[in-house]
């Protein structure tokens, strides 16, 4: 049976603030405050520094890359995080010591090649793949 | 942009120190072991002389598959046809390196003639030390470079058929056994990097049975007469180093290659 229509009540604001500024449970027990979001970082690996110029011929190094940065809630749509690590950092909101954040990885790798002399003076140009990170995210 | 030294300590919570000989060697042994090195390699140190044609060719390759790396990151692969045909040294024209996870140019050989002094038919044969191709990757391509220059007078106009075979067995009492691998024909005027597809010889590379390559040259004119090889213009071991002949295989490694634990 409808119910009759309830008087408006003067309305409560009932929006919820932003989910990181909620009292209570959702209060990040670790201030999250200042930590850079999860994003790619630039790593610089040199041959040179290495010395290893006398048989690498190119290149003297290259750009590597690696991620660092929080994976706190809520996970923003540009941090292409998976829809395991957004359900994971909800349950982390709610129980902190037992479940921690999503971490920060690479999303998307790609590969750098070599050039080197081998102990006979043949030259070799070897493709390693996975070396340089593309994008990172949250897993 | 700190080397991967320095980075390594600070992401580590380790204080800013110098990393001792013996760490520092650590390190650079298990980056080497991430590259595949499984240690580093001392090549007797390049004289000083004019870069050899193998690196010289190595170098526009690399530059071209780091060119497509840099673009498309791995997703890139693109489909490269074996060359054959004249083509100069730097990467033929329109060719990439094909998947490939390793390329090898094989520079040692051993070089013996049939040339003029002896009975026809003429030929040249290159011996080559197969050792340094990666035993693990399955070759995809394989291709045998040579340097024609111009032929003796004596041949100006005519044309010319260089024949290139795989030397599959030595007989002491009756002549090799060998398998044709490519034909070119080409003017006695021509001059330029000969390229040859040899993958076909490469079926039997695999594992340890055959750890090294005869490849013989025979050149005839149009009515079949034997040429010698140096009179129709093809330089060997004995020519300038920037058009020595050279071999490269391209390989690729299986799909997921068992990492051991270290």
């Amino acid at each position: 049976a409808a119910r009759p229509p309830r008087r408006r009540q003067h309305k409560k604001s009932n929006e919820l603030p932003h989910p990181n500024k909620l009292p209570g449970i959702f209060d990040d027990v670790h201030a999250t405050e200042g930590r850079q979001v999860c994003r790619r970082h630039e790593l610089y690996v040199s041959f040179q520094d290495l010395g290893w110029l006398d048989w690498v011929i190119a290149p003297q190094g290259y750009s590597a890359y690696y991620c660092e940065g929080e994976c706190a809630f809520p996970l923003d749509s540009c941090m292409n995080a998976t829809n395991h690590a957004i359900l994971q950092s909800l349950v982390h909101l709610m129980k902190p010591e037992a479940v921690p954040k999503a971490c920060c990885a690479p999303t998307k790798l790609s590969a750098t090649s070599v050039l080197y002399y081998d102990s006979n003076n043949n030259v070799i140009l070897k493709k390693h793949r996975n070396m340089v990170v593309k994008s990172c995210g949250c897993h | 942009s700190g080397s991967v030294l320095r980075r390594r300590l600070h992401s580590a919570g380790v204080p800013q120190r110098r990393l001792s000989g013996g760490e520092r060697r650590d390190v650079q042994r298990e980056i080497l072991a991430v590259l595949g090195l499984p240690g580093r390699p001392r090549p007797r140190a390049p004289s000083r002389a004019p870069a050899a044609a193998a690196p010289l060719f190595m170098l526009d390759l690399y530059h071209a598959v780091a060119g497509e790396e840099e673009e498309e990151g791995e997703e890139a692969a693109v489909s490269r046809p074996v060359l054959t045909g004249l083509s100069t040294q730097s990467p033929p024209p329109g060719s990439v390196v094909s998947r490939a996870d390793t390329v090898v140019s094989l520079v040692n050989m051993v070089e013996q003639d049939r040339d003029l002094f002896s009975p026809k038919p003429y030929w040249k044969e290159l011996r080559f030390d197969l050792t340094q191709v990666p035993a693990g990757e399955a070759v995809t391509a394989a291709e045998f470079r040579i340097y024609k220059n111009r032929a003796a007078p004596g041949y100006a106009n005519s044309s010319l058929q260089i024949s290139i075979y795989e030397v599959e067995a030595q007989n002491s009492n009756r002549e090799s056994d060998l398998l044709l691998l490519d034909v070119q024909d080409l003017r006695a005027g021509t001059e330029g990097w000969l390229v040859f597809d040899v993958t076909a010889a490469s079926n039997h590379w695999s594992g340890d049975q055959k750890r090294s390559l005869g490849l013989r040259l025979y050149v005839e004119t149009d009515d079949g007469h034997s040429v010698d090889p140096g009179s129709a213009g093809l330089l060997g071991r004995r020519g300038p180093r920037s058009k020595q002949p050279f071999m490269v295989t391209f390989s690729r490694a299986s799909p997921s290659p068992g990492r051991v634990t270290r």
